[in-house]
């Protein structure tokens, strides 16, 4: 563990706070992707099946299930639970998200760290959640500006991953042998799609003024 | 060649 990945789990669990403070306190969904949490929901799932086999760490164990918790709650309520669920905007928020899962199950089993069903499972999720952003970004586009809780909630999200790439160059200068192609490259690529966004969200929160974000 | 892949990330 270090500095860069604790930080990075911490982005990532307070945007989680930030997204179910949203639609929990706020009673809305509005402006947030059903698609990409979906997205996000078959990720966990898929990638933390070793929940039963792999206890790397406590740590590791416990957040596993917090997020296969959140991502669910988060479909559910907003799937499910009014008034939530007619907030949310199936004619706006239709992004084709076969069109990510199909090439992703597809990378999945054909490049992964070995030929065993976890392992291909394991590298489909990882590609999976470098485009799974995609849906929202696409919805958020759409509208133009982005209401304040969900410029941090998308912020907090793209940090996360962003911490993660400084965890990977820290943990390659420093341990032997460090070697994880698959999760540098999605996680390179997932950090990319967030450039924009951060571009626009530094913008709108300089000088401490908290314009709306607008994207163009 | 089941060299033993040990996720230790989240």
């Amino acid at each position: 563990m270090n500095i860069f990945r604790f930080l990075g789990d911490m982005s990532h669990i307070l945007s989680f706070v930030i997204l179910l403070l949203k639609i929990t306190q706020g009673k809305s969904a509005a402006g947030i992707s059903l698609r990409t949490q979906e997205l996000y929901m078959i990720v966990f799932c898929s990638r933390y099946l070793d929940l039963f086999w792999n206890f790397s760490s406590l740590y590791n164990s416990f957040l596993k299930v917090v997020f296969i918790a959140c991502s669910s709650a988060i479909v559910y309520i907003i799937r499910f639970k009014s008034p939530q669920k007619d907030t949310w905007n199936p004619e706006l928020d239709n992004f084709p998200i076969q069109y990510l899962i199909g090439p992703c199950a597809v990378a999945g089993l054909l490049i992964n760290q070995d030929w065993t069903p976890f392992e291909m499972i394991w590298a489909f999720s990882i590609y999976l959640e470098a485009v799974a952003i995609l849906p929202q970004l696409f919805l958020l586009q759409k509208q133009g500006e982005v209401e304040n809780l969900t410029s941090h909630y998308v912020a907090a999200l793209g940090a996360y991953r962003g911490l993660y790439l400084m965890n990977w160059v820290y943990r390659y200068f420093t341990e032997d042998d460090y070697l994880q192609r698959i999760v540098w490259f999605a996680g390179t690529v997932q950090t990319g799609l967030y450039i924009d966004f951060f571009y626009h969200y530094y913008q709108s929160k300089r000088g401490g003024l908290s314009r709306p974000v607008k994207l163009p | 060649r089941h060299h033993d892949v040990n996720h230790d990330e989240l």
